[in-house]
């Protein structure tokens, strides 16, 4: 039997928003300590992992493992049936080929539920190494999904480069260039709306537009995003999911033909 | 020019 209740339902479906996108299908893999999901874009240039703590859910039981594959569009139409201050619950039964979500409105008087049929996945797992990255660039997720969108008019490329001094993004293409310096902030009101740069060595990569802008529909999850660059490997781009989990998309730079 | 890499490159398959 597996079972799990959060209160905060609205966060699982701000999760869905920013997975549909890019994966179509995917498998949850779910054990006593919380629920995974970890899968490619079609085209193998991305990679997304899903992290959901057990301690995070109101309710959590996971007798036996198990992993459910889904179609995540049929998975997110559902979930937009819930309202944001629902109550959600998954349930499935073991070896079950279906799971149902459960949406309670905060004062019980109304509960919906919705059966969905489970698919057999034979997803590849990816091991992600540790990594030591050169530059871990904090920065308010809402000005990240901004800098992305107005570089994105110019090329299908976007610049990342840190060094001490703060970070570049810059873009070029038919109508001209585009580039935006985001200093360390000194002092803000607010830690959210801060700019903070922990560099070991300056680090310029370049990455596609088009999966960048995909990863900022998850800038609903949280106020801030974090950037980690190292030399010659993936970008990971992480939104929290509130105090629960998170939300990492790992991304392949572009590389010299 | 640069080629989009992929993250097979990067990340061993298990």
């Amino acid at each position: 039997m597996f079972e799990a209740r959060l209160v905060q339902g609205n966060l699982l479906k701000k999760v869905l928003e920013s997975l549909k996108d890019l994966l179509t299908e995917a498998s949850w893999d779910c054990a006593d300590t919380g629920i995974q999901l970890q899968a490619m874009d079609n085209s193998h240039v991305s990679l997304v992992s899903v992290q959901l703590r057990a301690d995070g859910f109101d309710k959590f039981r996971c007798d036996r493992q198990l992993s459910m594959g889904m179609n995540l569009t049929s998975m997110s139409k559902i979930l937009r049936c819930a309202a944001n201050d629902d109550i959600i619950t998954i349930k499935a039964q073991d070896q079950a080929d279906n799971v149902t979500f459960v949406f309670e409105s905060p004062n019980q008087e109304k509960v919906a539920d919705y059966e969905m049929k489970l698919m057999n996945l034979d997803q590849e797992h990816l091991g992600i190494p540790e990594t030591d990255y050169a530059a871990v660039i904090k920065l308010p997720a809402a000005e990240f999904q901004r800098i992305i969108k107005d570089l994105s008019q110019f090329g299908e490329s976007v610049v990342i480069s840190c060094t001490k001094e703060g970070v570049k993004f810059s873009a070029a293409g038919d109508i001209g260039v585009g580039n935006i310096k985001l200093a360390q902030t000194a002092s803000v009101d607010k830690e959210e709306e801060a700019v903070t740069i922990e560099m070991q060595e300056p680090v310029t990569l370049t990455f596609a537009c088009r999966y960048l802008n995909m990863f900022t529909k998850a800038t609903c999850l949280a106020p801030q995003v974090t950037l980690s660059m190292s030399p010659e490997v993936p970008l990971v781009v992480e939104y929290k999911i509130g105090d629960m989990g998170h939300v990492r998309y790992y991304l392949a730079p572009k590389i010299e033909d | 020019s640069r080629g989009q890499g992929v993250i097979l490159q990067y990340f061993a398959s298990h």
